[in-house]
């Protein structure tokens, strides 16, 4: 049957693999972030080390908190600030062996979730249209 | 069994209601939409017209787009341009008696679906939060 397929897919089956992921490093100054995210069209990437590992996600979202000053736009905080600082840390990651069913509980608050080893290097993203996609063959056969 | 459950959903069952979506007016300049996104942390919100007809989405990439200057930031584009200049208007709709299956295919390729009733006035959004929320439940029985 059908449910067989499904509960037997892994993070690893759907993801889109790190060489294919737009990232940014830890020490890049905002402006470079932000230009990756503009011309990528993505609300947000992930942010590596030198050595590839994770450490957390970068969004317009965060960039556009770090410039939007009371009074005028602070666009020299582009220049000044860093990724590292102004990224978020703490969200969840998954082992690219983890299974549809725990993807898909991640996916519920997480547009979507970087895939790490046990060494916290970076393997690759699963996101929720892949889920979504899945899902949908699912349904409808 | 489940399986009834789930497929007798339908949009307006998950539907986060048009008074609580933030939304822009089409005569709004972009200053105004991106103080409404940078607040409500939101990537993209609907656009309505004064009479509470649907007109399309406008999100923090098209923004930033408008105001990207090829050599520098061009802030004054946020006062100058208007939302309907700059908003997204081919994207799906749906009526609030959509069921979930609909739902799930129309969100595979959009973080939400705008709500229309047959004259086109806005009923609200559903989300793929939403959906993600009803498989997740489906699954896990
Ligand atoms: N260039 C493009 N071509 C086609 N469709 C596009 C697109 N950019 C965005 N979309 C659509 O819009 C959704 C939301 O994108 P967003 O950039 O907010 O949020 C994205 C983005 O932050 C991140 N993402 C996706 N692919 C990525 C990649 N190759 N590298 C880095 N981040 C990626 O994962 C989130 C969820 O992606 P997901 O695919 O579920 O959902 C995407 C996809 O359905
Ligand atoms: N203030 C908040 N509190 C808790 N979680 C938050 C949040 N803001 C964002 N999120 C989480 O991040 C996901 C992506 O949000 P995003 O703003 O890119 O994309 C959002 C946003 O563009 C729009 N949206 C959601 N709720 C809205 C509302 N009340 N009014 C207007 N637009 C809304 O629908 C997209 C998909 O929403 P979804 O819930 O599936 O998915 C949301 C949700 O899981």
């Amino acid at each position: 049957k059908e449910d067989q397929q499904l509960f037997k897919l892994t993070a690893e089956d759907i993801m889109i693999s790190s060489e294919k992921v737009a990232h940014v490093q830890l020490n890049n100054p905002l402006e470079h972030a932000l230009l990756i995210l503009v011309t990528s069209g993505y609300s947000a990437v992930p942010v590596l080390d030198s050595k590839y590992r994770f450490k957390g996600i970068i969004g317009k979202s965060s960039i556009l908190n770090e410039i939007m000053g009371l009074e005028r736009f602070e666009i020299e905080n582009l220049t000044t600030t860093t990724v590292e600082a102004a990224m978020q840390t703490d969200v969840p990651c998954l082992p690219k062996s983890a299974d549809l069913l725990t993807c898909l509980k991640a996916l519920i608050d997480h547009s979507f979730i970087c895939l790490v080893d046990d060494k916290n290097y970076f393997d690759g993203i699963v996101t929720r249209r892949a889920v979504l996609e899945q899902l949908n063959q699912f349904f409808h056969v």
